[in-house]
């Protein structure tokens, strides 16, 4: 079982690796944001998504100025 | 407006909390939102009760997910008053929901806005600067990877998944961007908070902005 475990975030590792690479490929100025391991990086994308982003979306009406009044 | 504005150097915003393995993001949003809303009326800074908004708030689905108008719709409707943290605190479970008898003082919410200000970024900063701390909802699929910086690419509008607080803004560097509070520690992004580009409805910032009034 650990022996599957281990596998299964060694995958997610190397999944992360990939999404770095890609995610800082157009980090082009020194305030760019940089991505690299975080404490959920040993997560699939769809586990990341399963446990923490779990919000639903909001709808709201188009904010339509300030009222000037007189 | 100013070109510079965090509600934290008022001393209006309480530290970075930590959801956990409990997908109460809608929570930690709101009810950073009332605290703070709270202090600017000139009470105590106080951390209110997530957990009490994750077990009561029926229409949603306490650690399985929720939203931010359901939530305060709930508040609004109920005019429950949301005890300290102290006394209702966070497990990052749903839990049965405790009722507190009238008189337990607490802090209830009058009413709120939300809006959509995709385009209207600097009536957001005004927005902001007038009312207090923004809970909002954004496309946070790529933070499972942030570590810091000004994030301007890789993040979608119209798919919200995570909702999260505006705080500040700041627009005297090159690239203006939003202060936003997260609730998955401090040890993530810069010290648990993320910064977005503001302009171009990044992640989807501006598609719910929610403000409360007590």
């Amino acid at each position: 079982e650990n022996s599957a475990e281990s596998h299964r975030r060694l995958l997610g590792l190397q999944e992360a690796v990939k999404r770095h690479a890609l995610l800082n490929s157009v980090s082009t100025t020194p305030q760019s944001a940089k991505y690299g391991f975080t404490q959920f990086s040993d997560l699939s994308q769809e586990e990341f998504k399963d446990l923490y982003l779990r919000a639903s979306t909001d709808r709201a009406p188009l904010f339509s100025g300030l009222k000037i009044e007189g | 407006l100013p070109a510079k504005f965090d509600w934290r150097d008022k001393a209006v915003v309480a530290p970075v909390q930590n959801q956990q393995a409990c997908g109460s993001c809608w929570a930690f949003s709101v009810i950073g939102a009332m605290q703070s809303v709270h202090a600017i009326g000139g009470s105590q800074l106080e951390q209110l009760s997530v957990q009490q908004v994750l077990d009561c708030s029926f229409r949603n689905e306490g650690c399985n997910g929720g939203s931010i108008s359901k939530a305060l719709s709930w508040l609004k409707q109920t005019r429950v008053k949301l005890v300290p943290q102290s006394e209702y605190p966070y497990k990052a479970k749903t839990g049965i929901c405790h009722f507190f008898s009238p008189s337990h003082a607490g802090v209830a919410l009058m009413n709120f806005t939300a809006h959509d200000f995709s385009g209207q970024e600097v009536a957001m900063m005004g927005e902001l600067v007038q009312r207090g701390p923004l809970a909002v909802v954004v496309d946070a699929v790529s933070w499972q990877d942030y570590l810091g910086g000004i994030i301007q690419h890789h993040c979608s509008s119209q798919y919200s998944n995570h909702a999260v607080l505006v705080v500040g803004y700041d627009t005297t560097g090159d690239i203006p961007y939003w202060i936003v509070q997260n609730s998955w520690g401090a040890t993530w992004g810069n010290e648990g908070y993320v910064y977005i580009k503001i302009g171009g409805n990044i992640c989807g910032i501006a598609d719910y902005v929610a403000a409360v009034f007590l």
